[in-house]
């Protein structure tokens, strides 16, 4: 059975998707792993981000699963130029299916029923979400066996951390699914910024101590501009800080959680 | 009758908050302009960072406006430590109160009709929108008379202003609301990154030319900290590059808005 991770804050720009699109070509290539990416943000940034890897999509993507179109997610999984990465891509109409699957009895129990086939294909399955915590996010959380959290180095996005924890909690007493807490990753460390990293760092110890991750993502521009390119860090600047730290974090990830 | 300025990016992490809450700042401090600062994302971070100007609220939230317990925007704005500089701020029930009005007729509508008291109180309201186009922000535009989007220099940013822009377009043809462009701010711009600064500033000229803001934001830290520190950026570092573009924005926006 595959570990389902979700990487999830309800803060936005804190690096969900950076993280989720390079954690997975990373596991996938250095790792030897059957890995499948899935996009539930309708702002669709999996697919912009690695367009250069990913064939553009036919308009299927998660909404089908959602609305019970697609029994399973890897009925809609595409191949990419990667052997051993899968990508299940968003769509346009993700913002309107979230509000109809809102009335829908066991609404956040959708994905994880529709993912039982792709848990048998691959090895890891790599949620990118949205900046919220409404259905879709509930939806990877219920469908994930981890979730990891990256955070900038910021008093905004410490604050929702902290929801975004409690709410693991609800789905463990209220639904009655042990969802792990895979780690909180520090993404955007700007070394310049002394006293703030060293404030927030302390908050983050305190609460977090052995949740934190080892590996931190310094600031890298090579990142930004991987995805102006369409590629993952690894391929567009492998010798740089980011697709270094990158690698770190794939194989901290995949000690923590038992993959290799 | 107040000119109403929603602040709002589908893309999260762009400085919606920052810019929402040091533009609100600035226009009664340095235009001596009557100004409500509202928080409709239920993140709550104006309140987070202004800590110390926003006396803690006693829970009433713009959720009491949307189901109706409170008629007007105006009824829970709470004066700040700044003469002139109100808040009504958003509260931990918001994500629940989008779902329940999700199903109400003219559920677009209702900030706009809690807002014509207000209207007449102040000359400008300033909207600090969550990085969606869900219902929340939906009512924000129909609220408002302008909207200001920042977007950070990233590819993924350029994505989300097209839809936003394009969400626009729809509420002036089909829910009939005259909704202006008051600008596009460049945020987070860093220097040190060339190529994907001119990269993106010919894409957003291109599309958007004379609606792009003249004033744009560095990557300052002052911004950053001055939120740890739940202070305005004028008070936390008045000589910084943050403060300064900030100042300029309100000087460009007070002019295109015909305020002062
Ligand atoms: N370590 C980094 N160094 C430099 N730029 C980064 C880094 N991580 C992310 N970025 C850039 O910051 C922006 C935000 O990152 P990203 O889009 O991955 O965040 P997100 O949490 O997925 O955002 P959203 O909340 O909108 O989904 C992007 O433009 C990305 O290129
Ligand atoms: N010009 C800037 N220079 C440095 N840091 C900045 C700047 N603008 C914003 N920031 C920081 O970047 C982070 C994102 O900004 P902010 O929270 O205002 O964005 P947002 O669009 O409101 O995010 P969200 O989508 O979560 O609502 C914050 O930690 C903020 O302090
Ligand atoms: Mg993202
Ligand atoms: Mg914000």
């Amino acid at each position: 059975e595959a570990v389902v991770l979700s990487v999830a804050a309800q803060k936005g720009g804190v690096g969900k998707t950076t993280t989720a699109v390079n954690l997975a070509y990373a596991l996938a290539r250095f790792h030897d792993l059957r890995v499948l990416l899935v996009d539930i943000d309708s702002q669709g940034h999996v697919a912009s981000a690695l367009y250069r890897l990913v064939p553009p999509t036919g308009g299927e993507g998660v909404s089908d699963i959602l609305l019970g179109k697609k029994r399973d997610i890897f009925e809609v999984a595409r191949p990419t130029r990667l052997d051993g990465l899968h990508v299940t891509p968003s769509d346009r109409h993700l913002n309107e299916t979230e509000g109809i699957i809102g009335a829908r009895i066991g609404k956040e129990l959708l994905l994880r029923q529709a993912s039982r086939v792709a848990r048998t294909h691959f090895d890891a399955i790599i949620i990118d979400c949205p900046p919220n915590l409404g259905n879709l996010t509930l939806n990877a959380l219920l469908a994930s066996s981890h979730v990891l959290i990256p955070s900038d180095m910021s008093v905004l996005s410490l604050q929702g951390v902290h929801d975004l924890v409690d709410a693991l909690e609800t789905v463990r007493e209220r639904l009655g699914h042990d969802v792990k807490l895979a780690g909180l990753l520090r993404t955007r460390v700007d070394g310049r910024n002394r006293t703030v990293n060293e404030a927030i760092l302390e908050a983050l110890e305190q609460d977090y101590g052995p949740q934190l991750l080892k590996t931190q993502i310094p600031v890298n521009t090579a990142l930004a501009k991987s995805q102006l390119e369409g590629r993952a860090v690894f391929d567009y600047a492998p010798a740089s800080t980011g697709a270094a730290a990158y690698r770190d974090l794939a194989l901290e990830i995949s000690w923590r959680l038992g993959l290799s």
